[in-house]
């Protein structure tokens, strides 16, 4: 048996938009530490790692381990029948082969109840080597949300160039109607950590990466108020994003090597 | 011009 019940449907609905157009299958893990997720969208050149931890749900009931292959972009239309601030219950029997989800109005006097049909989904569980990365920046995720539709829609950029040094992180392309860059510079106060713009750098780093992609990621921006980019000499980006200490979503990235 | 990585180069199948 499991059951799992979490304060606010507005989280999962979140976390649903945020990857359903990456990956539109895909099986949740559901262990006594929580539920996670792990895809890759169909060309292989991104990856989506999602933990909810248990404590983040109240209660939390998982009595063994269970595999639910869910079709994300139905689970997210199904969420859409929940309000925001509805208790959201999640619950399935062992070897059933649905998941139910249970809306309930914060003054009780709504209860929304829906079976949903799971499905086997044969996926490969990627293991991600522990990296030390050349840089990590961490920075308003609404700040990364809009200098990654700046540089695509503006410039019509495809590829960006991420180039971090000590003295700011800077954003290039070059498009069909010219090219442009956007730096950031590290913010001398940390007063307000999730406005700041914080560099822990080991050494300078430049990648290049599909801009794409770097726009899907951005839809996971309602997640957190702080994102942070970790790069890494010819290795993937790792674009996180916190929710509160409960868990994160979190986007690899393969970079474009230079031929 | 760059080519772009796919991540099975980077991370293994376990």
């Amino acid at each position: 048996m499991f059951e799992a019940r979490l304060a606010q449907s507005n989280l999962m609905k979140k976390i649903l938009d945020a990857i359903k157009d990456l990956i539109t299958e895909a099986n949740l893990e559901i262990s006594s530490g929580g539920i996670s997720l792990q895809g890759m969208d169909s060309s292989h050149v991104s990856l989506v790692a999602l933990l909810m931890r248990s404590d983040g749900f109240s209660p939390f009931r998982c009595d063994r381990n269970l595999t639910l292959g869910v079709n994300l972009q139905a689970m997210a239309k199904l969420m859409k029948c929940a309000s925001n601030d509805d208790i959201l219950t999640m619950t399935a029997e062992d070897n059933s082969d649905t998941l139910n989800l249970q809306f309930e109005s914060p003054a009780q006097d709504k209860l929304s109840e829906f079976e949903m049909k799971l499905m086997d989904i044969d996926s490969e569980h990627l293991g991600i080597p522990e990296t030390e990365y050349d840089a990590v920046i961490r920075m308003p995720s609404s700040e990364f949300q809009r200098i990654c539709r700046d540089l695509g829609a503006g410039i019509g950029g495809e590829s960006v160039t991420i180039a971090c040094t000590k003295e700011g992180v800077k954003f290039s392309v070059t498009g069909s109607v010219g090219s442009g860059s956007i730096t950031l510079k590290q913010t001398g106060s940390v007063d307000k950590p999730a406005e700041s713009v914080v560099i822990n750098m080991a050494q300078p780093v430049t990648l290049i990466f599909a801009l794409r992609y770097l726009n899907s990621f951005a839809k996971a921006t309602p997640l957190s108020e702080s994102v942070s980019l970790s790069m890494s000499r010819e290795v993937p980006l790792v674009v996180e994003y916190k929710m509160n200490d409960t868990g994160y979503v979190r986007f690899y990235l393969a970079p474009k090597l230079e031929d | 011009t760059a080519t772009q990585g796919r991540l099975d180069n980077f991370f293994t199948v376990s």
